[in-house]
C-alpha cells in the first residue's frame, strides 16, 4: 500500500492548487464558457493550466496533452464510492503522471467547532472531539462491465488538514498499472480508518483527477482533426452518429453574398443552339437559318456615332450581351 | 488582400472556431491568427524568400527552359507555432492540447 508520502506530482498541478487561497475562485469568462458546472474545480484547474501554457509556453506537466476526468458518485453497500471513467484516454497517449484531487474537510476541534455551528446541526457536536480520525484512500480498477468491487490498486492514509482544503495525491503507477491491465474503470472510496456512524457524507467539492500525458501522434499530419473534428464539414446524407449534437441548426453565419440577378451565359445573342429542320443530305451553313438581328453586316459608324450607338444599343438591349463585328464574323465563320 | 506583394511572404487569417463549426466543443481560444503564404517564386528568387537549394536549382531549370513544364517553387510554411487548445472531448470531460504547426510564423519558397 502506499505511504501518505508528500506526492511529486508534476509542479504545475501543485501551483494551480497550493497557491489557490479560494479553489472556488472562477478565472473569468472561460471557465464559465464549460456549461453545467462551469465553476467546478476541475474546470478552473484546467483553465489555470491552459492559461499557464498560453501566456508562458508551460508545457503542461512536460507533455502536450492534459486529461481531466470528473467524478462519477455512487453509494455501493452504505459505501461513497468515486468512479472514473478513463476510456477517453487514447492509445497514442503515454502517461507521464497522474493526479488525484481532493476536498479534505477540517477535522480539529475548533475548527469542527465552527463547522457545527454553521451548520446548526445538534447532532454535530456528538462526534469525539479527541484526535482527528484517520481516512484511508482506496483505489480500485475494474473493467468497463464488471459487477465486482474491483482489483485493489492501492491505498493510502491521509494525515488530517488543519482546515479544509483541496489535497493532491500522485496516483501515477495505480493509473499505469490498471491502463496496462486494460481497466480504464477507477473507484476511489474514503475510508475512515475506525468505523464512524453512518455514511460519510460525500465532500460538496466532487474530487476529480488530472492524467499528464505526451501524445505521440500530435505530430502526425492532421492530428488536429483526429480530436477536434467531430463531423465532416460536408455531410453526404445523415450526419454520423457521433456527429456534434446539433450539426444540422449550424450556428455559422453564411458569408456568401447572393448572385446578383439571372446568371448571364455566354452564348452569342441570336446565334442559340435551335435544331436545323431535317431535310435533304445537302450540309446548310446553319447560321443562314437563323433569324438574327446581327444577320445584315452594318457599315462601320464613326466613332462618336459608334459610342453613342453602343450605349443606345447597352442601353435597348441591356439583358444580351453585345459584341464587336469582329468578334460576330468570327463566329460566323464559325 | 489587393495590396499585397507580389512575392511569397506571409499573410493575414484570423481563424474563428465557430466559421468551422468547432466552437461548440473548444471552450479556449475562441480564434487565433493562423496566417497562410502566398505569392511567386520567380526566377531570380531573393534570400528574403529562403529559398532551398533544391528550390533554387528548380527555379534555374524553369528559367532556362531546359525541361518544359517544370512549375517555379512553392510558396510555403517554413517555420510555425504550437497552439494550445482547452476542449470538452466525448465524455465532456476537459483536455487540453498543445497542437504543433498551427501558425504560420515565417514563409519560403521549396
Amino acid at each position: 500500500s502506499h505511504r501518505a508520502t508528500a506526492w511529486p506530482a508534476p509542479q504545475s498541478s501543485a501551483d494551480g492548487l497550493v497557491e489557490d487561497k479560494d479553489p472556488q475562485r472562477s478565472p473569468g469568462d472561460a471557465a464559465t464558457a464549460l456549461g453545467p458546472g462551469a465553476q467546478d474545480m476541475v474546470a478552473v484547474h484546467m483553465f489555470r493550466l491552459y492559461e499557464k501554457y498560453s501566456r508562458r509556453g508551460a508545457r503542461p506537466g512536460g507533455g502536450n496533452t492534459v486529461r481531466s476526468f470528473r467524478a462519477r458518485l455512487e453509494v455501493v453497500d452504505q459505501k461513497a464510492l468515486y468512479f472514473f471513467n478513463l476510456t477517453s484516454m487514447q492509445d497514442s497517449e503515454m502517461i507521464l503522471a497522474a493526479t488525484f484531487h481532493f476536498y479534505s474537510e477540517p477535522w480539529w476541534p475548533w475548527a469542527r467547532e465552527a463547522l457545527c455551528k454553521r451548520s446548526k446541526n445538534a447532532s454535530c457536536r456528538l462526534f469525539s472531539t479527541g484526535l482527528p480520525a484517520r481516512h484511508h484512500l482506496l483505489f480500485h480498477s475494474l473493467s468497463q462491465n464488471t459487477a465486482t468491487q474491483g482489483l485493489l490498486r492501492g491505498a493510502m492514509a491521509l494525515a488530517p488538514p488543519p482546515r479544509g482544503l483541496w489535497q493532491t495525491k500522485d496516483i501515477s503507477p495505480i493509473v499505469k498499472a490498471a491502463r496496462r491491465d486494460g481497466e480504464l474503470l477507477l473507484s476511489a472510496q474514503l475510508e475512515a480508518a475506525k468505523k464512524e456512524p453512518g455514511v460519510r457524507r460525500p465532500s460538496p467539492h466532487a474530487p476529480y483527477i488530472l492524467i499528464y500525458a505526451n501524445d505521440l501522434a500530435i505530430s502526425e499530419p492532421n492530428s488536429v482533426a483526429v480530436t477536434l473534428q467531430r463531423y465532416d464539414p460536408f455531410p453526404a446524407g445523415d450526419p454520423e452518429p457521433g456527429a456534434a449534437p446539433n450539426s444540422s441548426a449550424d450556428p455559422r453565419v453564411r458569408r456568401a453574398t447572393q448572385a446578383s440577378g439571372p446568371l448571364q451565359d455566354n452564348e452569342l445573342p441570336g446565334l442559340d443552339e435551335r435544331r436545323v429542320p431535317a431535310h435533304g443530305a445537302q450540309h446548310h451553313h446553319e447560321y443562314e437559318l437563323w433569324p438574327s438581328p446581327f444577320q445584315a453586316l452594318k457599315t462601320r459608324p464613326a466613332r462618336k456615332e459608334r459610342r453613342r450607338k453602343g450605349q443606345d444599343l447597352f442601353v435597348a438591349s441591356s439583358q444580351v450581351l453585345n459584341f464587336d463585328e469582329k468578334t460576330m464574323q468570327k463566329a460566323r465563320r464559325k | 488582400q489587393w495590396n499585397e506583394p507580389r512575392i511569397c511572404s506571409r499573410r493575414y487569417l484570423k481563424v474563428d472556431f465557430a466559421d468551422i463549426g468547432w466552437n461548440e466543443w473548444i471552450i479556449s481560444p475562441k480564434s487565433f491568427d493562423a496566417y497562410y503564404c502566398a505569392g511567386a517564386c520567380e526566377f531570380p528568387m531573393p534570400k528574403i524568400v529562403r529559398p532551398s537549394n533544391h528550390a533554387t536549382i528548380q527555379s534555374i531549370v524553369r528559367a532556362v527552359g531546359i525541361v518544359p513544364g517544370i512549375p517555379e517553387p512553392c510558396c510555403i510554411p517554413d517555420k510555425m507555432n504550437s497552439l494550445g487548445v482547452l476542449f470538452l472531448d466525448e465524455n465532456q470531460n476537459v483536455v487540453l492540447k498543445v497542437y504543433p504547426n498551427m501558425s504560420v510564423e515565417t514563409c519560403a519558397c521549396r
